[in-house]
């Protein structure tokens, strides 16, 4: 079924956008391209309510039990989480590299802001991402025009106030051009 | 055209008890 067939139940609080969680996980020893990338990816829910996004969230694995090299994607209906996307190919992303053990309570912080609507750029924001990597774990958000300053300066200052980040911590911002050419996300 | 807002706090809240206001 569609992401546009996903409606808010009876009672429930419905959100400004339909959305779906993406999970993914990298095939060990294998070059990723992008058909490959987007094989590995499955949907594993959909909401557009709160109340449908806790019933799914709760019932997902805590993103500080995931193992080894995973991403968790969660994207607007209709925008897959991928560069070559017609939503994103103009577009970019910010990247905030944590240490381990900081990133459940930032990424519910970042998720929480984007449902709720809280960056304040209009249709701009795409989707959030969290990987899960050896060294560390990165989330990162996308929006559709990298070469808007002042769209990528709210999400950034937004980016910094709700997830409450130790003043050290560096923020990048990466166009998903750069990236097809480096072929690397971070 | 209107946008729907919600707050962390509003947002947590419907987690702790998913009918409330």
């Amino acid at each position: 079924p569609s992401y546009k067939d996903v409606v808010p139940g009876p009672g429930e609080h419905p959100l400004q956008y339909t959305y779906c969680i993406w999970y993914s996980k990298k095939q060990p020893g294998r070059a990723q391209d992008a058909a490959s990338f987007e094989k590995n990816m499955n949907v594993i829910g959909t909401f557009c309510s709160v109340e449908q996004f806790w019933k799914i969230y709760s019932h997902m694995i805590r993103v500080n039990e995931m193992a080894g090299h995973s991403d968790i994607h969660v994207f607007k209906g209709g925008i897959k989480p991928l560069w070559e996307d017609k939503a994103n190919r103009l577009g970019g992303k910010w990247i905030v590299r944590l240490r381990k053990g900081l990133v459940a309570r930032c990424w519910e912080n970042l998720i929480l802001a984007m449902l709720g609507e809280q960056f304040m750029v209009g249709d701009e924001v795409c989707g959030a991402v969290i990987s899960i990597r050896f060294q560390e774990d990165i989330i990162s958000i996308w929006n559709r025009t990298a070469g808007d300053e002042q769209v990528t300066s709210r999400i950034r200052d937004t980016l910094r106030r709700v997830l409450n980040l130790p003043p050290n911590t560096v923020m990048e911002y990466k166009t998903h051009n750069e990236s097809l050419k480096d072929k690397s996300s971070f | 055209g209107t946008r729907i807002i919600y707050d962390r706090s509003f947002l947590l809240k419907c987690r702790a008890s998913p009918m409330s206001n």
